[in-house]
């Protein structure tokens, strides 16, 4: 017993040791310099911006129903609906000098607002949250009474569950029901009221910025005034700017780039330029 | 103007700013190897700069976010509309001599949302909800403690953000913010909102989240408000933004998790207008696929 008990201990120092050494290694990584980053861009390019290239290619032709329409290779979605398909997660650049400093302003299509009134409900937001509330208090009642975290009582639970077999399954609330069809596609997908339409990348060349702070040391000025006169924002780059300038920011306009960055390999450049904030980082 | 019911001029512009990291311990003219806390540099190259060293490994200097502070009141505060804000308000653990307490996290998030808070309110109104550009932040993987770690609300954690951030959260929400440290703000009222939402309850690297799918995690409970408050929106036929600091992509979100919150993104396309994110560091964009996610969670259950 008591060599088990040894034996015990000591793999619990080893899982010790080894959980402190992933911890640092992790802390290390998260705050260290820059790696690998240049491999998962070109990761993302094969992996996704290729994917989409491939299905947009595979987009059923405005003249589908010319004899010229191969219907087995083609896919029975338009450019249209293959977009459809398609949401954007925009990553942005960050503060921390990762790379250089940087901020994005985006600019939305505000043409209809004053013509649109709002649609107030009857339901104040107060009700709204207050029903919410009950219904997530509800799902952790539920939770409570399944004693998830006893075995004997999972059994049973489990057991029990076997017993109702052949009845249909609860409804999963975290899987959306499909969007019904009389509704419109949003901004996203269609130009309209905040519709995003451009944004301007702005960035901090620290090189620069530091180079010309300590400059104007030298020449005599206060640290004060020097910081004041050396730091500032720039424009790295907006939306439309060449090589791939972006019409709009609508999911197909993204959707295009995508496919456009797959195969074109001066638009990907700059892309991998912008994406290291004009660093000029590699791995 | 929702709080004061007076007419706000709205310029079609907003901000993102994301991963500020303010980095108290960073000394100018230390070693950039010392991650610019200490040390005599080995060179001039190695000598951390007043600003900040890009691609040095080293966080931001305190510097560096006031002069960005001040940069943006000078130059953009008057002429947005909103600022969707991502969270990493503090240092990386990334020296074992200094390493992070809970404390010093906090107190570094109230110290940036105090400065945020100050740079775009109303500076005529003693109301301190009154803002003159609304304001919608997130909570960061570096805003929490333990690293990562964030558990189900009610929390000593989400009750501290709720107070970190009152101003920021709508009243009525406070409740539902204590249980997910998530809230939705409507940035033009009745008609455009931003949803800042905890991706900490999604995210992989939380040891506290496994999947979606049970109950219990919170990933389940975070879906379930996202979906109940996406519905109202719809209802009231407004359109959001999403945000958060991780982002929702498969090498970043848990089990179910990806699939199931592409499928919201994607089944509420008639009012989500797009999602913006921090914690990469890196400017760029991922195309994620709603029908593929279906086939997915099909081919799962």
């Amino acid at each position: 017993q008591l060599n088990t008990s040894e034996n015990q201990k000591d793999d619990d120092d080893d899982l010790d040791m080894t959980a402190h050494a992933m911890a640092g290694r992790e802390a290390h990584l998260m705050g260290a310099k820059p790696v690998g980053k240049e491999a998962y861009m070109n990761r993302v390019r094969e992996r996704i911006y290729e994917r989409v290239h491939q299905k947009i290619q595979k987009a059923k032709p405005l003249d589908a129903e010319g004899d010229d329409y191969d219907a087995k290779r083609k896919s029975s979605k338009s450019f249209d609906e293959i977009c459809e398909d398609y949401s954007i997660v925009s990553i942005s650049g960050s503060v921390i000098p990762t790379f250089n400093p940087s901020l994005r302003v985006w600019e939305y299509n505000i043409t209809d607002l004053d013509t649109q009134t709002p649609t107030w409900q009857s339901k104040s937001w107060d009700q709204f949250y207050k029903t919410l509330e009950n219904i997530m208090e509800r799902d952790s009642s539920d939770i409570e009474n399944e004693h998830l975290d006893d075995p004997e009582q999972e059994f049973e639970t489990q057991r029990k569950k076997k017993k109702k077999r052949g009845k249909k399954p609860k409804e999963d609330k975290t899987i959306p029901r499909k969007k019904p069809k009389n509704l419109p596609l949003g901004p996203a997908y269609e130009p309209q009221l905040f519709s995003p339409t451009r944004f301007v990348q702005l960035y901090a060349d620290l090189k620069r910025i530091n180079k010309k702070y300590y400059s104007l040391l030298e020449a005599g000025k206060t640290p004060d005034e020097a910081a004041g006169q050396a730091f500032q924002y720039e424009v790295e780059y907006a939306s439309d700017d060449d090589p791939y300038p972006m019409k709009g920011l609508l999911v197909k306009d993204f959707v295009l780039l995508a496919s456009k960055l797959a195969t074109q390999k001066k638009s990907w450049n700059k892309f991998m330029e912008r994406a290291f904030m004009s660093t000029g980082y590699t791995d | 103007d929702a709080i004061t019911g007076l007419e706000r001029k709205i310029y079609g512009r907003f901000l993102h700013i994301t991963d500020m990291h303010p980095d108290a311990f960073y000394k100018e003219g230390s070693s950039i190897e010392n991650v610019c806390h200490e040390g005599k540099p080995k060179n001039t190259k190695d000598r951390a700069p007043r600003f900040g060293y890009a691609t040095g490994g080293c966080d931001s200097p305190p510097d560096l976010v006031n002069y960005t502070l001040e940069w943006i009141t000078e130059n953009l505060r008057d002429k947005i509309d909103f600022v969707i804000w991502t969270g990493d308000n503090v240092r990386h653990d990334n020296d074992r001599r200094i390493p992070r307490t809970e404390f010093q996290i906090l107190d570094m998030n109230e110290l940036i949302s105090g400065k945020i808070q100050k740079l775009f309110s109303n500076p005529n109104s003693e109301n301190p909800r009154d803002f003159d550009v609304s304001v919608v932040p997130s909570i960061g993987n570096n805003d929490v403690f333990p690293h990562n770690m964030f558990a189900l609300g009610p929390t000593l954690q989400t009750r501290e953000y709720h107070r970190i951030w009152n101003n920021l959260v709508p009243q009525e929400q406070q409740r539902t913010f204590d249980r997910s440290a998530s809230f939705a703000t409507e940035v033009i009222p009745g008609k455009l909102a931003v949803l800042s939402i905890n991706t900490l309850y999604l995210f992989k690297a939380n040891p506290l989240v496994d999947n979606c799918n049970s109950k219990k995690q919170p990933g389940y409970q975070i879906l379930l408000w996202l979906g109940a408050v996406l519905e109202e929106f719809r209802q009231r036929g407004m359109k959001v933004w999403l945000s958060g600091h991780v982002p929702p992509i498969e090498k970043n979100f848990a089990e179910g998790c990806f699939d199931k919150y592409t499928l919201w993104t994607h089944e509420y396309r008639d009012i989500i207008i797009g999602g913006l994110y921090g914690h990469m560091n890196m400017d760029h964009f991922i195309p994620v696929d709603g029908e593929a996610s279906w086939e997915a969670i099909k081919q799962s259950e």
